[in-house]
Formats: C-alpha cells, structure tokens, sequence
C-alpha cells in the first residue's frame, strides 16, 4: 500500500504540476526492468486478485510514468536531463551477475526474478544521486521518495511476523538481505526527511 | 534440489 502511495504521489506531481523536475527516469526505467523481470509469472503463478491487479498496477503505472517523462511535451522539458546521468549498466550489470551466482534455483524464470530483487535494492540510486543535485525538492517528491523508501522497511517487519507467525513460512535469505540493503541506503534520506520534517522546513540534503 | 522461493509477495 506504501508503494502504491508512493506512485500515486508522482503521478499527482506529474499530472497536476504537468512537472518532472527532480524526478530520475533512470530510476523509473530501472523500476520498469525490475517489474517486467519479476512479473513473468503473472499468468502463470495465481496467489491472489489482490497479487495479480497490483502486479498490473505496478507495471503499467511505470510505464506511464515512463511515457510521461520521455513523451509528454510539457513533461519532458522540466526533465532535468543534465543533472540524471547515473548510468543503468553500472546497476544492470552487476546485479545480473549476482543473481547468475546467487539464486535458489538454476531456471531463467528463477534467476531473472532474484535479478529483479537485487536490482530493486539499488534501483532507487540514481533518485538519490539526482535529489542531493536538486536545489528545491517539492514536497511531493520528498514524499514520494519517503513511500518508496517505507515500503521496503515494513517489508522487514513483516517479514519477521510472517516468520513467526505462519506455519509453512520457509526462511527466504536472498529476499532479506536485498531488503535489509534496500532499506540501509534510504537511512540518510530518512534521516534528513525527519529532521525537516521536525523543523517544519523544506527538505534539503547536504550536498 | 533447491526450491525455487515462494512468491507470493510483491
């Protein structure tokens, strides 16, 4: 739900301010690579209504977002091309390689999907990098980095009720670890969103 | 073998 929020936030941002600026369409299209590599199973693994509309929530509101930045004409002028130059290879690659080497099962399906739990632990540099070069962070995106940062964190919690709490719950140590990670590279941006927050100031990282 | 990981999660 944190994500979905997360999304709804940008696309409010982008579709009321007709504005991207702070926005990384790199991190969006690393977004996109890691939904379409972990949702190949959407027909062929059914767990729940729920499961499979948010699948195809996340995957087609990506690739709006996606379509509003490089397409949309008053969109893709506020785009802050410049300031975005995080390469995607520099993630792509080394993750690729990690999930060939650690993965629970040598098949394409099962590989591309710890690809997509690796990439998605560091999906969210690119952002970083651009909002530490941005001057004036809207609140908006502020909070949409805040939600997408969250979700991940309450992921970990639970992951420790489901551990304790279900039966049939198997301990999954590829999926923690990226988690725990994913979730240790937001702490300064938490850190800094807290602390504006407190002082009820415009959020600002230090460069 | 090993299993593949359950997916139920998002």
């Amino acid at each position: 739900m944190t994500h979905l929020a997360s999304i709804c936030l940008l696309l409010l941002k982008i579709h009321t301010m007709k504005s991207c600026a702070g926005v990384s369409l790199k991190t969006q299209e690393l977004y996109a690579l890691v939904f379409v590599t972990r949702y190949l199973d959407l027909f062929s693994n059914f767990v729940s209504m729920y499961n499979t509309i948010m699948k195809i929530i996340f995957l087609s509101s990506t690739f709006g977002i996606i379509w509003y930045m490089r397409g949309h004409k008053l969109v893709r002028q506020s785009y802050d091309k410049e300031q975005d130059t995080f390469r995607h290879y520099f993630l792509v690659i080394p993750c690729m390689v990690l999930a060939l080497v650690i993965h629970s099962k040598f098949t394409l399906l099962e590989v591309l999907w710890t690809f997509s739990i690796y990439l998605e632990a560091v999906a969210i540099l690119p952002q970083l990098v651009l909002l530490q070069r941005t001057r004036n962070i809207d609140n908006l995106t502020g909070n949409y980095i805040f939600c997408l940062g969250a979700y991940r964190a309450l992921y970990l919690l639970n992951w420790i009720y489901r551990y304790f709490m279900e039966k049939n719950y198997h301990a999954q140590w590829i999926t923690w670890m990226a988690g725990m990670i994913q979730t240790a590279i937001y702490a300064d941006f938490f850190y800094y969103y807290f602390k504006s927050w407190k002082k009820n100031e415009r959020l600002k990282l230090p460069a | 073998e090993d299993a593949a990981v359950q997916k139920d999660e998002l």
